[in-house]
């Protein structure tokens, strides 16, 4: 089982490949990859090599190559099913993300309490109290957890009793998942926290 | 220096630390934030000692001084005054949500091209035309970006001219900044990412 941070390194590289890709480029350096992600040449190169990647010296490494052993490695090399809970401020910005569906995360469900029947994209969307039986058609395979926190155990069991088993959260609070479950809290503080660590150490 | 990934688990433990002591606990094992951060009892211990933390051998850390130590090197004991341009979805869930507070970071200013004069706490949406006026009398200490991508560099250079030297960028877009100022870009498909790469290592 590959470091949780070096899946963030590859998801970075993944990223820097695509819009390369996107611009017509066909080779890219590992210098190139370290001024675009911020990670050190060398880590680059080591992150590769453990992969079986090894570019040309004094060439790079081609793009489509790597993105797609990349993309095998993270799962982005197929589609996966999202069904997301809470329709607010945050769940509105990340159902309306292209950046989800490019990756392969297709949104397949939308549910909340409020606004039921509302139209997002070719979606509507349903009551939570509905999700079982929508899972049983739909199949999800990730749920992504965007309500006030008081509600979201709630949401995370009817999520995980429909046979979803990798979860992320957003609500500010420590879920009770079982073991065989993967839960990602996501904490956009801590993005500030890095921020302000480095304005910090500069003054 | 300290490297992010360092800066991202201390930030972990700082959360966790935080919720400790709301609810009223003295002392912390390596053991209990390793079961709430995942990060490993050996990495809490290395982190910690680095920092010339060292617990009492079979007893544990004392929480309020581990989250002082903490807080004094991520930079969140004291404020810092944020700027928010864009208040649509993605903006709206950042100003109200209380966790950049309590650490913190203090909403100062938030602007947009339209909803201008709109009250969000104590606070006027104000037109980002007007930034430079208000950060002189505000003065902002770092800027958080959650605009459509095609206004995301004309907003940073804003920014950055009014004098914040720390920017967290939503927009997937890699922005052109100067060697001084420090950027963080999110995106939020790394989360993702994660999850379909623990599915797809269970398959
Ligand atoms: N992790 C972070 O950095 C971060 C940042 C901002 C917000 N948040 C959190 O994300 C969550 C959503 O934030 P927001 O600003 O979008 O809030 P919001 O109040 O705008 O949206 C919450 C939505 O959840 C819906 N809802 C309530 N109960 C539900 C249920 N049982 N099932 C389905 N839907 C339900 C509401 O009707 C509403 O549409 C909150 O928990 C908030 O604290 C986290
Ligand atoms: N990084 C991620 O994972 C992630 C996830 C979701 C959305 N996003 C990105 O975040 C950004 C915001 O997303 P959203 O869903 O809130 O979009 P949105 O369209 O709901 O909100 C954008 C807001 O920016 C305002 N705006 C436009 N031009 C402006 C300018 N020059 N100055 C100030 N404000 C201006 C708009 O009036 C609107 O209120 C987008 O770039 C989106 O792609 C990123």
């Amino acid at each position: 089982k590959i470091p949780e941070v070096t899946i963030m390194r590859l998801s970075s590289y993944s990223r820097v490949l695509n819009d390369a890709l996107a611009k017509g480029d066909k080779i890219i350096s590992s210098k190139g990859i370290s001024a675009l992600t911020g990670v050190s040449p060398d880590q680059v190169r080591k992150d590769f090599a453990y992969f079986g990647e090894f570019g040309v010296r004094g060439i790079g490494y081609n793009i489509e190559e790597l993105k797609n052993n990349i993309s095998k490695i993270i799962g982005t090399d197929r589609n996966w099913k999202v069904a997301i809970a809470g329709l607010g401020h945050l769940g509105g910005s990340l159902v309306s993300y292209p950046g989800f569906l490019t990756r392969g995360f297709i949104m397949a469900g939308i549910f909340d309490v409020k606004n039921i029947g509302e139209k997002y994209g070719n979606l509507y969307v349903e009551h939570i109290d509905n999700f079982e039986t929508i899972a049983k058609k739909v199949g999800f395979d990730l749920g992504i957890i965007v309500v006030p926190k008081e509600f979201a155990q709630n949401v995370a069991d009817i999520m995980i009793k429909s046979g979803i088993k990798a979860i992320l959260n957003f609500a500010p609070i420590m879920l009770d998942v079982p073991e065989n479950v993967e839960i990602k809290n996501v904490d956009l503080s801590m993005f500030l926290e890095m921020l302000s660590y480095y304005m910090s150490i500069k003054m």
